[in-house]
């Protein structure tokens, strides 16, 4: 059997400014996890290099063009999970970190839980050698004028995201 | 949202997600993608999703394991997607996408949502789309 990859840039609204740019990416991001089987690498090697390859991509809300919180920062979250043996590793609400997949997979692979979170991850981040990155360097114009743009004054946080996607 | 799923030519599958979350949200709010069962899943005896969406909804369903449910039962890849998306639309009112794999290379792409940026690579072809039907 050959091998199948597949990956996904997100459901929610893409302006049709900004469809090329997704469309390209996801493309882009096939190509890089399918080269990976080619050179002999396992299925999380293959979805992990697709998933860096969007994070590295503006046009995604992940890593570098993730959407702003209601004060204007950065949290992300990732997942990874092994079939073979029902390994997984996440984190969640990590700020400084350029690729959350990455760190992820070593949650997975380095500890004995599945789930790091917020300070315990970026303590983790830095246990690992996981180079800390400028929150500034994940925020792109795109991401803060759609936070401008979003913020209503004195918008309650919980309500204003009924209907967002993530 | 981004995320991935892929089996080998053993037979071996995973999952990977990763999110910003959604815009302005509460500090320290956490959707569906860290969540086993939820952002992802991947078991060598049935398949790998990701997904992507309604973060809050996507965890009421727990949309990756319930579509694998499907799978077990002997549904398809995409009737298993479709199905998991009309429940998690008709239960909690939620709109989203997933990417899915079976252990024999079957695969889907599929959205409740207006649109959706997916491509696929196999047998050496390259697949892609954004909007329904494609």
């Amino acid at each position: 059997m050959r091998p199948v990859l597949v990956v996904h840039g997100g459901a929610g609204h893409i302006p049709s400014e900004r469809a090329q740019g997704s469309m390209g990416g996801v493309c882009a991001a096939v190509k890089a996890g399918y080269h990976v089987f080619t050179a002999g690498g396992s299925s999380v090697d293959a979805v992990v290099e697709a998933v860096i390859n969007m994070e590295d991509n503006p046009h995604f809300n992940a890593g570098r063009g993730s959407v702003l919180t209601a004060g204007g920062q950065v949290e992300m979250d990732a997942l990874v999970m092994d079939g073979r043996d029902l390994s997984s590793g996440a984190v969640s609400a990590v700020s400084n970190i350029a690729n959350p997949v990455k760190l992820a997979r070593l949650v997975m692979e380095k500890t004995s839980h599945v789930c790091l979170t917020a300070g315990g991850a970026a303590a983790f981040a830095r246990q690992m050698g996981v180079q800390e990155v400028p929150t500034e360097s994940l925020i792109t114009e795109y991401s803060r004028a759609r936070w401008r743009k979003n913020q209503a004054p004195g918008a309650n946080p919980v309500e204003c995201q009924m209907g967002k996607m993530g | 949202t981004v995320g991935a799923v892929a089996v080998d030519s053993e037979g071996n599958v995973a999952c990977a997600t990763s999110t910003g979350g959604i815009l302005n949200k509460m500090e320290g709010r956490v959707g569906d993608t860290p969540c086993i069962g939820s952002g992802g899943y991947a078991d060598n005896s049935v398949g790998a999703v990701s997904t992507t969406g309604h973060g809050e909804a996507i965890l009421k369903v727990v949309l990756a394991r319930h579509i694998l449910y499907h799978m077990e039962q002997g549904r398809s890849v995409e009737e298993a997607s479709d199905l998991g998306l009309s429940h998690m639309k008709s239960r909690v009112v939620g709109l989203g996408g997933v990417v899915t794999v079976d252990t024999k290379g079957e695969w889907s792409a599929r959205f409740s949502s207006n649109q959706m940026a997916w491509a696929a690579a196999c047998d050496q072809t390259l697949h892609w789309g954004l909007y329904r039907g494609e």
